[in-house]
Parts: structure tokens; sequence; C-alpha cells
């Protein structure tokens, strides 16, 4: 997260490789069901020997035995429809929730989040100096229409998609924060209203940044959980 | 620090079933350890191979023969791993061959080997016994002749001759940096012998093979599983963590490795072979060049990955990570992923097309868009399915036909015949010219059991 400030996001889950490495970010959108960007994997019919989701901690690469951190290997990914660009991954068992663990809303189908409302990416990805590195960022970022976005983007930003803010100081999501959540405040509850996917430029001043709208995407992603 | 287990080639999930006429020759011993079972099995002179059950209970079961289409036939057991002498089954030396121990009865020039236990043709001191494997006709070395393997032949004019059987070091050359080496040599470049993979003695490992099923991390035979310049292994020295292997290069790189798979538009799978000429990372920085050790110094010589395409500064995948990365230009950032090249598009071509959201469709399209076929509605397997005729009567879910029983706003879909894809959308298309259609700002949307987060930041958190 390229502007952001160390912060806390119990939602966000960092995805890790066979290695151990964090290679992305997920959200929880129930405990054993996170949701992510294609983009980040290889393919959509192979297994996932050795990939897990790391979660309760605000740590890149917490000691051994930190408190409340989870680390849970991913059995199945379900790719999205063909535009979605999102996965589903299932949890090989339910996450515990908890103060440092919860599960993110989901918006109603189809939902366009009004402009102007406040939301956050987070991550743990490249800060490109503007941040530190071993915790989890988050950024405050309020979301613009679609036809403001396309003013900059000339006209390529599609219905599925959505865009927030270009602040002149460059804020946005960066390598390794991608699949992770655009969360928006809504009363007192976080709703999941965007996914983050790889962009030209990270936190480039004056570019909106484009999220995945998740609401076109939702009965898609209660189908999969049912099924 | 050695593992008996070393010496046996193991087959997972296999069991060797021996003939009905042959059944009483197997010693069964109930309830020893895996270890113990491979130390059982070398004392006692005529096993050759043990099957290691677990369940219903373990029990260890010790053969005279490996494999040979004869006394005994393989067959598919998950209860059961089958561990056969390595001795018994390779078709190649290592050394000298004094311990081979193959059927190979036939010397390099063609002739056919003499009976060890005859004095004719060719008369000789050898007798055959229980422990120096002089057996039948077949090749072997019991003098240790540099030359391997040999036999007298059954001609009367060659007495006798080597059998030519190939070191394992050259039975399987290796291309690249040897990632997909799947031969048989098991001791580094300095005969050290290799450490089992799947064990975690004496180094303790990450690369274990359920984790990396694509690197067939087999027994302790070389392998490569990252990117090495060659295949290695842990070595079961506990003062020497893991060294190369000495494994003979190919001339030749099979030309359909090189038409075939490269791409240079987009990626697929992880972009291994990808060679098009995106040079700087998702957030626009230049990448550095593979040739260059500045700002950063790494292993990935290009001459070294000569197969791997490091030209330039472009974008490539030499070690087997999530997508196309480079070293970057700048020094703070050592390594970033390409994720913004496109992945290919796998889709399959769509055969027909839905209008508004496919409710309606009623055609025979029968492929999900991967082109797997679909699963019968009216069946429960490979899937149990939760929408099928009985629920959905008026949906005419008629055979595999795709179908959008539920409404789905994504399209027509179906189960599949992938046991891991439980369903999917089908290789059909929206009619041109029709639209998503979004719906504006709901007024009061609430929310409940979700989205909380307790903002005050506790104290124990500032480490």
């Amino acid at each position: 997260i390229v502007g952001g400030v160390p912060g806390n996001s119990p939602w966000t889950v960092s995805l890790r490789d066979r290695k151990g490495n964090h290679f992305c970010g997920g959200s929880l959108v129930n405990s054993k069901w996170v949701i992510s960007t294609k983009q980040c994997f290889s393919s959509c019919y192979v297994d996932l020997p050795g990939y897990s989701a790391m979660m309760g901690t605000l740590f890149k690469d917490p000691k051994e035995g930190e408190p409340d951190r989870q680390t849970i290997p991913l059995t199945k990914i379900v790719c999205g429809p063909s535009e979605s660009q999102l996965v589903m991954l299932q949890l090989e068992y339910p996450a515990q929730f908890n103060e440092r663990v919860s599960q993110i809303c989901l918006p109603p189908e189809r939902y366009i989040v009004p402009e102007g409302t406040d939301c956050e990416i987070a991550g743990w990805g490249e800060t490109k100096g503007t941040g530190d590195e071993t915790v989890l960022n988050v950024a405050q970022i309020p979301v613009i229409s679609n036809k403001e976005c396309n003013k900059y983007f000339r006209g390529r930003v599609r219905e599925n998609e959505m865009c927030t803010n270009p602040f002149q100081g460059g804020v946005g999501a960066c390598e390794r924060d991608y699949g992770g959540p655009l969360a928006c405040q809504n009363s007192d509850c976080w709703v999941l209203e965007g996914v983050i996917i790889p962009m030209r430029r990270c936190g480039h001043p004056g570019q909106p940044n484009i999220f995945i709208r998740v609401s076109v995407y939702v009965d898609w992603i209660k189908k999969v959980m049912e099924m | 620090t050695r593992s008996l287990l070393n010496d046996f080639q193991r087959s997972e999930g296999r069991e060797l079933a021996p003939t009905v006429w042959n059944s009483a020759r197997v010693l069964t011993l109930p309830g020893l350890t895996l270890e113990d079972c491979a130390k059982s099995c070398s004392k006692t002179l005529d096993c050759r191979a043990f099957n290691y059950e677990t369940r219903p209970s373990i029990t260890c079961k010790q053969l005279p023969w490996v494999e040979d289409g004869s006394n005994a036939e393989v067959k598919r057991n998950v209860n059961c791993d089958l561990y056969e002498k390595k001795v018994y089954v390779r078709k190649c030396i290592v050394g000298k061959g004094e311990d081979y121990r193959g059927k190979v009865s036939t010397t390099k020039s063609g002739h056919t080997c003499q009976q060890w236990w005859s004095k004719f043709p060719h008369d000789h001191r050898w007798i055959p016994s229980s422990t120096n494997g002089l057996e039948l006709n077949y090749c072997r070395n019991p003098d240790g002749d540099p030359i391997g393997p040999w036999c007298y032949t059954t001609d009367q004019e060659r007495r006798y001759e080597s059998c030519n059987i190939p070191h394992c070091k050259d039975e399987v050359c290796i291309t690249c940096n040897g990632e997909d080496y799947r031969g048989q040599v098991d001791h580094t470049e300095n005969g050290m012998e290799c450490q089992r993979w799947d064990q975690q003695f004496p180094h303790q490992h990450i690369y274990q093979p359920e984790k990396y099923p694509d690197k067939s991390l087999d027994d302790n035979y070389c392998r490569n599983p990252d990117a090495s310049p060659v295949p290695w292994c842990y070595t079961i020295d506990p003062l020497v963590e893991r060294e190369s292997c000495e494994i003979s290069k190919c001339s030749v790189v099979p030309k359909r490795r090189v038409r075939f798979s490269f791409t240079t538009n987009c990626f697929r799978g992880r972009g291994e072979d990808y060679r098009g000429k995106v040079n700087e990372t998702t957030s626009s920085i230049p990448c550095q060049r593979w040739d260059a050790q500045q700002p950063h110094e790494h292993p990935f010589y290009p001459n070294t990955y000569e197969c791997k395409g490091l030209e330039e500064n472009y974008c490539r995948n030499p070690d087997g990570s999530e997508a196309p990365w480079c070293f970057t230009s700048v020094p703070q950032m050592r390594t970033a992923l390409c994720l913004q090249i496109k992945r290919c598009a796998d889709d399959i071509e769509a055969e027909d097309c839905y209008h508004e959201n496919g409710k309606n469709y009623r055609g025979v399209v029968r492929k999900t868009r991967k082109g797997i076929f679909c699963q019968k509605w009216s069946v429960n397997t490979p899937h149990k399915t939760k929408i099928n005729p009985e629920t959905h009567p008026q949906a005419n879910l008629t055979e595999n036909y795709c179908r959008n029983p539920d409404g789905d706003q994504h399209g027509p879909w179906c189960y599949t015949t992938d046991p891991k894809t439980e369903f999917d959308y089908c290789a059909i298309k929206q009619c041109a010219g029709e639209k998503v259609s979004l719906i504006e700002p709901a007024e009061k949307v609430e929310f409940s059991e979700c989205g909380k987060r307790d903002d005050r930041t506790p104290r124990s958190w500032s480490r």
C-alpha cells in the first residue's frame, strides 16, 4: 500500500505460497471462504498444496507463537465469471473469529456504492518507501463515480469496476496487495465493495484506483458458498 | 543418519499382489514401523520388495520379487505403498554396477548370455549363491570389472562381453537446468548419498513431496525443485546440507518445447513460458537487466539458465514463482512480480449465445467455458446436486445441457464432470448488444454479524 499507515483490518488475510512467503491479499467473507483475484493464481483447476491464508496478525512475518495468528491451508479455488477476475478460496477448516479476525459484509446485489463514501484499502504489499512493509498498512480512500473516473481513463472503466479518488500525494495499492479489500463503511459496519486488481503504476499522483465491483458478483459468491 | 529406505524405490498408493499360487511366499509382519519393515527386508536375503499397509492395520508384507510381470502384479491401493529394492528395479548402474540386479541378458553386440550355473560353452569358476546375485543368465559384475555388468556368452567364439548397461547419470539426460529431470541418480557429484525428500533428517527442509507434487520429489533421487542451475539433493551427511548432482546434459533441446509453448502477449500458468517484452514492474519501475549484477546481485545468469529466455530486462519466471517477475532497477526493491501482464484467456470458444441472463436458454451446449463436459442434472456423481429436475421441474434440466435454473446473473451453468470443479459457467456468451444493468444505491442497507472492527488500538499491539 502506497501512502498508507499501519492499521487494523481483521478481514484482510495474507495469502502464502508454498515457501510461506506472502504473495497476495484476500478478504474473509465467512469463516471458510476468502475472496481474492484470479491474477494471483496460475489456474483455477488445480489443487493448492502448500498454499495457505494467514490472519489475526498485523505483522507480515510474525514470530513463531504470535498470539491469535491463524494460518489455514487452502483446499479449493473457484474461478468467478470470466470477466470478474475474482476467485474464491476455501479454507481447510473454519477461521476462528475474535478481536483480530472477523468476516466482512457483502453488499446487496448490483449495488452502486454512493460517491464520496469513506473506504479503505489494506495490505502487506509494496509501500514504495512510504511506509513500514513489515506490518499491515491501511489507506483511507473515498469512492468516485465511474463517470468521473472515465474522464481520467477515457471511458475504459467498465460497469463491473469501480474507482476511488486520485490523491495528488499518490495513494493506492501496489505489488502483493492484489486480491485485498476495498472496504467501505456503512453505519458501523464495513462492507467489501471492491477487490484490488493490478493496475499500471502504483499510487501514482492524480491517478484513480480501479477495483472489481463486488456487488456485481455477490450472487456468484453466495452460490459458491452454498454449493 | 542413513535411512534403510534409501535402498528402496517407493510407489505410492500401490501394492504388489502375488499370484494365487505364489501367495504362500509372502511374509506378513504386523505393527512394524516403516523403517523397521525396511530393516527387516534388508536383512532377509530373498526379500526384494515389501507392501507397507496402514489400513485397516499397519502391516509389513515382504515379497521375494519385484514387479516383473510374472510372479506378481502391481495394483492400485490407497492404503498401501510399495517399496522395491532399487537394485532390482533400476535399469541403470551406479559406479561399476557390482550391485546391478536387473534382468538384461544380452551383451552389447547382441550375444545371449550363458547361464551362470552352466560351464558350457565357457568354463568358469563363478558359482551362483543366495548372496552374489548370479541368477540365471543376467548380466552381472561379480569381479568389479570397470566395464560394468558383463556375462559369458553362448557364442563359442566370444568368451565374455560387457552388457553395456548405462550409467544412471547418462541414462536420462537433462535439458536446461534439469527441472524436468525424473531419473534415478541418488548420489551427489562428490559421491555422497542423497537424503530422502520425504524425510527431515539429517536435514530439515521445506521441499516436502506432498507440497510440491509437480516436482516429483521421489525417494532420494536428485531433483531441482528450486530452479538451481542443476538437479541437487540434501545429503545424508549431517555436515553437508546439500550438493549438486552430476547428470549428463542432453545434446539437443526437444524442438516441440520451443515452438508450441512460448507466449508473448500474455502468460499461462505461472508464466514460465512467457517470452514477451514487458520490462517494468506493475508499478512501472524499470527492470534490471538479467546480465547485470547491479543494483541487485543474483544467481540467474542468462548462460546458466539458457532455456529461461533471460534476455535484456524482460519480465521472466526462471524459478517457478507465481508469475513473471524481474529484479528492479531501484536498490530498495529487490524483485517484483509483473502481474500487469495479462493472463492468457483459457476459455474455449463460445458455442452459443443467450438472452438476458439465460434463464430461458434451451440450447444443447453441454460444456463449461473450460471445455469440461457437464454432469447430468439427474445424477449425483461426481457432485451431489442441490439443484436438479426434482427441485426445479420447470427449468428443463434435461441430459447435461447448460441451463440457468436459479436465474444466475452470469448466465447458464452446469455441474461438471471434473471432481475438483463443482459447477462452472458454460461455453455460451451473452448475445451481442445485451448489457448488465446495475441498480442505484438502496436507501438504508442493514448489516449484522459482519464487518465489525474494534477501532481502538490496544496497547498490546505496539510490539
